[in-house]
C-alpha cells in the first residue's frame, strides 16, 4: 500500500525587513525508511 | 487398461514436475530481473516505464475478489499455541519488528488482526517542531518535491506521471492553477475550477512566476507532495502528519492493482486506478490531503474518523470512471480537528 501527501507551505516569504526569506524544505531523500513522527521537512 | 492406467500413474507426477519446473524458471527470471533492477538502482540508473504481459495478465484477473478471499483467509482465527508461530514466521519473511507489537503475539486471534496491530506507547515519538511535518507512516520514501507548471502532475516512474487532480479527485478545493493557466480542460471542468474558485479558500498560481506577485510581503505558497511505499512488513496504520482540520472525505472504487516495486514499473495509472480514501483539508500553512492507496493484498482502508466507512466491497463490474463518494465532515468548514501524530486509519489485509 501507498500513502500521498499532498500539502500547502512556503515556498518564499518576502520580508520588507530584509530578513533571510524562508521556505519549506524537506530533509529527506528518495529510498529512505521513515518511521511515523519523524520530520519530513520544515 | 494397464497400460492406459500406468499412463496416468506417469501423467499426474509428470504434470506436478513440469509445473514445478515451470514456476521455477519463472521465479528465477524473476530474481534475475530484479536483481538487474536493483543493480541499475545502485549506479543510480533511473528504471523507465516499461508495460509487460504481466501487467495485461492482471488487468484481467478478479483482483477484488482475490483480495477479498485473502481477507477472510487471514482473518480466520488460529488456536493460541500456534499463533507465535505464525506471526513470527510473518515478521522474518517480512522484517517486521515483534518488539514493537503493543500486546503479547497470543493476544491477536489471526493475522489479520496481527497485520493491523498498535505499537507500544513511546515506539514512535512525534517530532514537537511546530514549524515541521511528520511522516505520517512508517515506509520508504518513493517520490517528494514541489508541485510546479499547469497539470501539477506527480512521476509514479521515469516515463510516466499522474495527475494530482485525478488522486485527489476533480472537485478537490486544491489549490486552483490561476485561471488560464488551466490548458487541457475541457469546458465543464473549466467552470468547474470556475465554480470552485468562489468556494474555495484561496487560489495561488502554480503556474508561472508571472502571477506571482513579487513585491507584497505575503508569504508566497507553493504545493507539495510525497509519496510513501507502505512494505508488507511495516506498522500498518496512519498518523497526522500535522494538525489540521479534515473538511472532506473521498473514496474512490477503482482497482486493485499490487502497489510494489515492479508494478509501479509496468501498471499504467496505478495510483489514480487503485482503490483509494482520500482526506482533504486545511493546516496551518493552507490545503492538505492525505491519500491512502490499497493494493490487492492490503486491500481496505479503515478510518477511526468514521468507523462506518467500508472499503474492498464486492460491487458488479463498474466502469472505474465512477466517481469517488464524497463525505463532508461537519460542522462543514470546521470538519474533524485532528492533531500532529493522531492516529487517522489503518490499512486493513484482504
Amino acid at each position: 500500500s501507498t500513502v500521498v501527501l499532498v500539502f500547502q507551505a512556503p515556498t518564499l516569504k518576502l520580508l520588507k525587513n530584509r530578513d533571510s526569506s524562508s521556505e519549506f524544505r524537506f530533509n529527506i531523500k528518495r529510498g529512505d525508511r521513515v518511521r511515523v513522527g519523524e520530520a519530513l521537512g520544515r | 487398461s494397464s497400460s492406459n492406467s500406468q499412463g496416468n500413474s506417469f501423467l499426474v507426477p509428470g504434470a506436478t514436475v513440469a509445473t514445478l519446473l515451470m514456476l521455477g524458471a519463472l521465479h528465477a527470471r524473476r530474481l534475475y530481473d530484479d536483481k538487474k533492477n536493483e543493480e541499475a538502482r545502485e549506479k543510480g540508473i533511473e528504471i523507465e516505464f516499461q508495460p509487460d504481459v504481466k501487467a495485461s495478465f492482471l488487468q484481467m484477473l478478479p483482483l477484488r475478489s482475490i483480495s477479498r478471499v485473502w481477507g477472510s483467509l487471514t482473518g480466520i482465527e488460529l488456536p493460541i499455541w500456534l499463533r507465535p508461530y505464525v506471526y513470527k514466521a510473518w515478521a522474518r519473511a517480512f522484517h517486521s519488528n515483534l518488539e514493537e507489537a503493543a500486546l503479547p503475539l497470543e493476544k491477536y486471534a489471526s493475522l489479520k488482526d496481527f497485520f493491523v496491530r498498535a505499537l507500544e506507547e513511546g515506539c514512535r515519538p512525534i517530532d514537537p517542531d511546530p514549524c515541521c511535518l511528520v511522516s505520517p507512516v512508517d515506509g520508504t520514501i518513493l517520490r517528494f518535491g514541489e508541485l510546479k507548471g499547469s497539470g501539477a502532475m506527480i512521476e509514479q516512474v521515469k516515463g510516466f506521471s499522474y495527475s494530482v487532480f485525478s488522486l485527489l479527485g476533480s472537485s478537490s478545493f486544491l489549490p486552483l492553477i490561476a485561471e488560464g493557466d488551466v490548458q487541457d480542460e475541457s469546458s465543464e471542468q473549466q467552470s468547474n475550477l470556475k465554480e470552485n474558485s468562489k468556494k474555495s479558500w484561496w487560489r495561488i498560481s502554480l503556474a508561472s512566476p508571472k502571477v506571482r506577485d513579487t513585491v507584497s510581503a505575503c508569504p508566497k505558497k507553493g504545493l507539495y507532495y510525497c509519496v510513501i511505499y507502505l512494505r508488507p512488513g511495516d506498522y500498518h496504520r496512519i498518523h497526522s502528519p500535522v494538525e489540521w482540520n479534515v473538511l472532506v472525505r473521498r473514496h474512490f472504487t477503482g482497482n486493485l492493482f499490487p502497489m510494489n516495486e515492479r508494478a509501479t514499473r509496468t501498471i499504467r495509472n496505478l495510483y489514480v486506478e487503485n482503490e483509494r480514501v482520500v482526506l482533504e483539508g486545511l493546516w496551518q500553512e493552507g490545503f492538505m490531503a492525505i491519500a491512502a492507496i490499497g493494493a490487492t493484498n492490503i486491500g481496505s482502508i479503515e478510518l477511526f474518523i468514521e468507523p462506518e466507512l467500508c472499503t474492498n466491497l464486492p460491487r458488479k463490474k463498474l466502469l472505474n470512471s465512477q466517481p469517488p463518494e464524497e463525505r463532508v465532515y461537519e460542522p462543514e468548514g470546521i470538519g474533524k480537528m485532528l492533531k500532529k501524530g493522531e492516529e487517522v486509519a489503518a490499512f486493513n489485509m484482504g
